[in-house]
């Protein structure tokens, strides 16, 4: 059982390496560590994050932003280990900047040839890269759902 | 294996009878605040099994029951269907779509069903626990997920870990 | 000292359901209640918030914006009852539409006769929203800042 | 009073002494995710005498200080300085401006003046307890203090009352 973990373990690790990269730069500085290597199944899995040649003491130091795009490397590495047949972000894109946006959406169209993606969004930029969008509108407390393209997407946003 | 489709009823805030067709790869889901979007989320979730209220926002189960406005009354029971493609054969059974349902009545009994045949929680738990599918899967990732992997919230890290592996 | 309790505390239930209503529906229920109105000072303060009509049986079933909104609806009635000299608001407006992200710049707007509010915010609304915009940016881990106008601003934020 | 100007030299990413002018009524602070924006906010709660540490994201008071980069070394203090014009009086002293002048060297040790005379991190407290502007104040607030009054964490609804009563 440890070492199928450990074989998993390091892949994901991996994986972990070079999303991380393609999400901030590519020779930033970050790894998975067990804190425990002696008893993997025991261990806690402890996070190196240091974008952009920063030396952060903790990922604590890191930004809103900066955390976010960590969390979701990690969430992608898992990912990429057993690719799930869809996938659902809900809003996860609220503390990005627009060039991080930018970066989540191609990894996402990256991700799409293997699986589906359902975007919750109030974000114009990630609204662009989605193939098909679904509006929800609620009247009088009950909730319906509209197709929606860029020309009635304000009446459906705006309530 | 592809969703296909996402019918809802009587859950949460879709009283009435609301069909999602996932035909796409990259589904965009909008509209204003408290309209119902993270409600869809929750909807699919609560299909695939999910037992666990706080991750449905509720107290207790029966809150995922349209509970009424000021001009109309609560529901009877909440229901939710979803419909898949199983082209790559991952579900291991013999029909090229599933359909996975759930009903909750008020009373608090519930139904479940897979291909409209009445089965136990159980066995949609089986059915689909191998495919990365389950409500805890790192496949849903609602913000306060990503929340739980920062502070490793009771080890979530290594959990999320061992669901993948 | 009851007494006084429960004097602040009438006033600020009267703000918070004229700010709960200019933010919601100008007939929305909402209250603010103590656990224990026998013992003030030992109670909890209950919020009851239900937004256009709706019936949550708490604020737990709100939605993400709903809830950001109904905080912010406390907040600025404590606020009126003792104006602080400036408010720092970071990145709140995140979870919001753009509805309600106009509806929360006019109320900041009305404010700000009073006093001073710094606004942390990636949205382009709440930008144009706002009398002047310092740029923050970093370069090899050090930070700066710059004046911004909307001509520098993409050169700012698109780091 | 209103804001008139806020310095930082050494405080976490602000490496180079940077100064910034609060001439107006609505001020907007952007950039990117991780340039420094947050950590003015930072600067502002700690030098009107925050001492929780992980109301600085920092897990000991030092880790405030600028802790270097690749191409250079970490700084010796952190120092950040804020002036106010005392134009209602609110501020019981007989000066016009007022500036609040914190400095936490890497050996630990904290330098605070008043006006530029040595004074207690307790006399700041002082000076500043009755405006509501502590930094616990419900003047400040970033996105986690949201979270805490909808969940009302540790009776945080009851203590920002008292704050403002
Ligand atoms: N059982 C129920 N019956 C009726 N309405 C409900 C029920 N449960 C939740 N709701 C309503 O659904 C609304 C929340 O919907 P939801 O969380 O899906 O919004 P959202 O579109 O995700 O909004 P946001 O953009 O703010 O996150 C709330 O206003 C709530 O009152
Ligand atoms: N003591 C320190 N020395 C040097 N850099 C530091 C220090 N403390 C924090 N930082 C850096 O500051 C950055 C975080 O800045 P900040 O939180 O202000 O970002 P932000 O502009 O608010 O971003 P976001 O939009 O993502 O919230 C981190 O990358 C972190 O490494
Ligand atoms: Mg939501
Ligand atoms: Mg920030």
């Amino acid at each position: 059982a440890t070492n199928k973990f450990m074989q998993a373990f390091t892949q994901v690790r991996g994986h972990f390496v070079r999303v991380f990269r393609s999400l901030f730069e590519a020779d930033d500085t970050c790894d998975l560590k067990l804190s425990d290597p002696e008893k993997p199944l025991e261990s806690r899995i402890e996070i190196i994050a240091k974008p952009k040649g920063k030396r952060p003491l903790s990922i604590n130091q890191l930004s809103g932003g900066e955390k976010t795009l960590t969390a979701t490397a990690l969430l992608f590495s898992l990912y990429l280990l057993k690719p799930a047949p869809f996938c659902i972000f809900d809003e996860v894109d609220a503390p990005l900047d627009d060039a991080n946006i930018a970066k989540f959406n191609n990894i996402i169209k990256d991700f799409s040839k293997n699986s589906q993606f359902i975007i919750v969004t109030h974000n114009k930029k990630t609204m662009e890269a989605v193939d098909i969008m679904y509006g929800v509108t609620m009247v009088k407390g009950v909730s319906k759902v509209v197709p929606v393209d860029f020309r009635n997407l304000q009446a459906v946003t705006l309530n | 294996m592809r969703l296909k489709t996402l019918e809802l009823r009587g859950f949460k805030s879709f009283a009435d009878k609301t069909v999602i067709n996932f035909g796409e790869d990259v589904i965009g889901v909008v509209g204003s605040n408290g309209c119902g979007k993270s409600n869809i989320v929750d909807a699919i979730r609560w299909v695939l099994g999910e037992q666990k209220t706080k991750h449905l926002r509720s107290e207790s189960m029966t809150n995922v029951i349209f509970n009424g406005t000021k001009g109309r009354k609560s529901a009877g029971f909440a229901e939710v269907v979803l419909i898949f493609e199983n082209n790559k054969g991952i579900l291991p059974t013999a029909y090229r779509e599933v359909s996975i349902h759930r009903i909750l009545y008020k009373d608090g009994s519930s139904e479940y069903r897979l291909n409209d045949v009445k089965c136990r929680l159980k066995d949609i738990n089986n059915l689909i626990s191998d495919t990365g599918m389950g409500p805890d899967s790192y496949a849903i990732i609602a913000l306060g997920m990503v929340d739980d992997l920062l502070r490793d919230k009771e080890n979530a890290r290594l959990r999320l870990f061992e669901q993948a592996a």
